[in-house]
C-alpha cells in the first residue's frame, strides 16, 4: 500500500466542552457558536454527532483554554437551550494528527493510526477527519508518546 | 472581520453509519476500522464523540455507499463489540463545506456558516472541522440549496 502520510502534528494543551442532547433542529449550532464567538472564545475543533432521538451531541475544543472564561458562557447557553444534562468540561487534552494527500481513499491509514495508538495503550477520545488529515484527541500526558508512536507507524522523519 | 473563506464544496451522496455506545478503551477504533478496511469500504469522514459514561458514539460516512455491502460488516462488528444498541444507518445525505486559510482563528466563520444554513431551514446533522475546512452533513435534497446559501454568505464566486 502506497502510504500517503507526509507528516504528523501534536497540539499539547486542549480543553473540550461537550453539550449533550441538544435539540436537533435548525438554528441550534448557530446559537451555540454565536454565543461562543461573541465571548471571544477561539474554537479549535467542532465535533457533532446526531443521534436517532432528535438530539445531537456537540463538542468543541479550545487551545490553552481557561475554564473560568468558558464555563459561564456555556452554562448560561445550556440553560437557554434547555439542555437536559449538564455540559461536560474536560481539560488536559492533546490532539495528535497525521497529514497527507489523498488520505480519504485509504481507510487503511486510519486503521494503522488507531492500531498504533492502541498498541501504545493510548485511548482515543474524539476523532475528526478531512481529506488531508486524521486527528485524535487523547490525554495530554500521552501526547509526546503518541506523536512518537505515529511517527514510527508511518516511518516519518524522527521527531526533532 | 477579514473573511478567510476561499471556496465551498458539496458532496452530494453520502451514507452514514453510527455505532452508539462503544466501549471507550484502547483498541476499539482500530478494530472497527480494521474490519471496515478489510471489507474494502472506503470511508469519507470519521466523527467520534466521547461521553462521560465510558462509552463513545462513532460515526463514519461513505460516498456513494451501498448499504447492502456495509450492513453485514457493521452488524457483525457490533455483535463482536457487544454494542448495547443496533447501529443507525442513514442514506441520502450530503456534505457542504467551506474551505480557507486560518479558519481556526475565526469562530465567526463557523457561526456565519451555521447561521446561513439555519436561515435557509437546513438542519445540520454532523459537524467536523480542521484548520482549513468546516463541514456539515445535511439531507441530500438540501445539498444544492446549501451550497448556494454558503456561496452567498461568504460572497464567493457564483456557483457555476
Ligand atoms: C444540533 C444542531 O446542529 C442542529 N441540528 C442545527 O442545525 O443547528
Ligand atoms: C471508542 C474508541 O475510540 C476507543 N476509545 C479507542 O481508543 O479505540
Amino acid at each position: 500500500e502506497h502510504i500517503l502520510v507526509s507528516g504528523a502534528a501534536l497540539k499539547k494543551d486542549l480543553t473540550r466542552v461537550t453539550i449533550k442532547s441538544v435539540p436537533d433542529r435548525p438554528g441550534i449550532a448557530a446559537k451555540i457558536f454565536g454565543d461562543i464567538a461573541a465571548a471571544n472564545i477561539v474554537v479549535d475543533d467542532i465535533i457533532q454527532n446526531v443521534m436517532d432521538d432528535n438530539t445531537a451531541h456537540i463538542s468543541f475544543t479550545v487551545e490553552h483554554g481557561d475554564l473560568q472564561d468558558i464555563k459561564p458562557v456555556v452554562d448560561r447557553l445550556c440553560t437557554e437551550l434547555g439542555a437536559r444534562t449538564a455540559p461536560i468540561y474536560h481539560g488536559d487534552l492533546a490532539k495528535v494528527s497525521v497529514v497527507g494527500v489523498g488520505m480519504r481513499a485509504h481507510t487503511g491509514v486510519a486503521q494503522r493510526m488507531f492500531k498504533a495508538l492502541a498498541d501504545g495503550h493510548i485511548n482515543i477520545q474524539n476523532i475528526t477527519t478531512s481529506e488531508i488529515k486524521i486527528s485524535c484527541i487523547i490525554d495530554r500526558e500521552q501526547g509526546n508518546m503518541a506523536i512518537q508512536i505515529v511517527h514510527d507507524a508511518f516511518e516519518l522523519e524522527k521527531v526533532k
